[in-house]
């Protein structure tokens, strides 16, 4: 490995896409989630920790992510498709500091099976390994390789080679052993299993995940949480089912308190990566499995005092967070912290949605689904308006279950708006 | 003996060596030249970053490589420390 004599003095770095690839089939949240990955996979080996800032966080990140073309106002400029993919800048002081350019004219994918277009998460993770500080390697393993050796894998699985691991604990030292701080990147790891229950303690008796009906849903790291009762499925994005038994709330969420008995409402913060549960007038937040701090209130978020939730979702297009009870919503700004004046307004204005939903979230496209019952309405990237063929019914596309038969017995969806 | 590289070969492999710092920038003062070792020992460097054999020469197989898709980045910099890991010979 080879260090470029520069290096980060801070922990947490802060990082931003600036601008989006203008013609690859890649969406903005997969590109976004796809920058996560690559910067985690650095993190997971230092213990650098990395955080995602909205356009309106007043301080400019320290990692800011460009897709450009041509000559782009520094000094390497791209050459059109192939040639030069990608370049970033070395740590520092200056602006451009970090800064990491990616060449919009090359035809970026992600997880190609035929090997066309250039893996945009493995340049992505050599390009981060310069903004940490590290130069080229001629080892034949390394991900700083000069030269682009085509996809890397799963970013959930993938991990540095020794001779990367090493050039960044040259820079940053070693990542913290103890299991508690030892940061998790892949999708949050499977619980440890449970204790064998006693021979005559009755099994608890788990939901059916086809009658649906959630309490709550969430896209944490590209994989959909299903939360019902102390239960939860997850999805993993490729649609796969983890397990068609669900898995134990308070095994899994450690330091959730037991009499939290049902999860309202549930999302991953963007700024952050964190997780919030929310259930009655509280919310708890994790980093990765774990609870960090004490429950908040949900007074923080701008609802009024006693006020629950039915839903809470991310929405990718503004950055806000967006809290529905009934009929109402309130909006809250993440990067500035601070709810959003003007609110509660009526849901009516997500035309089509379905009042007092049992959750929302943005799936993998960038779509915004809408869930109640055994039924789910869709609403298109950017738009707040539902699909025309909404509802569906939501078992048989998200958790595996036979599809729906048509006829007088099939359940009828709930009204909506 | 391996072909000799065409002369816009070699133009074009020295630019793209002094490009990801494997030759110094050309000095117009100085115009000093580079001297045949200089240029093989940046050529065998280069192979070794791209894995290929260190012939010391721009045959076939290294020009190829120099039209490969790449990060913009040099592959030597200058005040780099490069890390050279000592291999323990075992006897």
């Amino acid at each position: 490995y080879a260090l470029s004599g520069s290096v980060w003095k801070k922990r947490t770095l802060t990082w931003r896409v600036h601008s989006f690839p203008k013609s690859s089939a890649l969406s903005q949240e997969m590109v976004r989630t796809l920058m996560h990955h690559a910067l985690t996979t650095w993190g997971v080996e230092s213990g650098l920790k990395f955080q995602e800032v909205g356009s309106q966080s007043p301080a400019e990140p320290d990692i800011i992510i460009d897709f450009a073309r041509a000559y782009h106002q520094d000094s390497y400029p791209f050459d059109g498709q192939g040639g030069t993919l990608a370049h970033a800048f070395f740590p520092g002081e200056h602006s451009i500091s970090g800064d990491t350019h990616f060449d919009d004219e090359e035809v970026w994918t992600y997880g190609s099976k035929d090997g066309e277009g250039t893996d945009l998460f493995a340049v992505a993770v050599h390009e981060f390994g310069h903004a940490l500080g590290l130069g080229h390697s001629s080892a034949p393993d390394s991900i700083m390789r000069p030269f682009y050796q085509g996809p890397v894998g799963d970013p959930h699985k993938y991990r540095l080679s020794q001779d990367d691991r090493e050039g960044l604990q040259q820079l940053y030292g070693k990542v913290p052993q103890t299991p508690y701080d030892k940061p998790t990147r892949k999708p949050l790891a499977p619980p440890p299993p449970p204790p064998a229950l006693p021979p005559d303690s009755p099994s608890l008796p788990t939901p059916d995940r086809c009658e649906g009906n959630f309490d709550a849903i969430a896209n944490i790291r590209g994989e959909t949480f299903f939360f019902k009762g102390p239960w939860f499925w997850r999805v993993q994005p490729s649609g796969q089912l983890v397990s068609p038994r669900p898995a134990r709330l308070h095994r899994f969420w450690e330091g959730l308190p037991a009499r939290v008995r049902v999860v309202q409402a549930a999302y991953a913060r963007p700024s952050d990566g964190c997780i919030l549960l929310f259930s009655g007038p509280q919310f708890w937040v994790f980093r990765d499995r774990q609870l960090e701090g004490a429950p908040r209130p949900l007074t923080e978020l701008g609802l009024p005092a006693g006020e629950e939730v039915d839903a809470v979702f991310s929405w990718p297009q503004n950055g806000k967070t967006y809290l529905i009870r009934g009929r109402r919503y309130w909006r809250y700004d993440d990067a500035a912290r601070r709810p959003d004046p003007g609110y509660p307004r009526d849901l009516s204005l997500w035309e089509g949605a379905p009042p007092a939903p049992d959750d929302v979230t943005v799936g993998n496209t960038g779509d915004t689904y809408f869930f109640k019952g055994a039924h789910y309405w869709r609403f298109l990237k950017g738009s707040v308006k539902a699909e025309s063929d909404s509802p569906q019914p939501m078992g048989h596309k998200w958790l595996d279950c036979p599809a729906p038969s048509a006829g007088p017995h099939a359940p009828r969806p709930p009204k909506a708006t | 003996a391996a072909e000799e590289p065409s002369a816009q070969d070699v133009s074009l492999g020295v630019d793209w060596l002094t490009r990801y710092g494997y030759l110094p920038p050309p000095h117009p003062a100085q115009a000093q030249l580079q001297s045949p070792a200089k240029l093989r020992d940046a050529i065998k460097v280069m192979q070794r970053f791209a894995g290929l054999p260190e012939t010391g020469v721009l045959d076939p197989a290294t020009m190829a490589t120099m039209h490969r898709p790449r990060c913009s980045l040099p592959d030597v910099l200058g005040a780099a420390e490069l890390v050279r890991r000592r291999r323990r010979r075992r006897r």
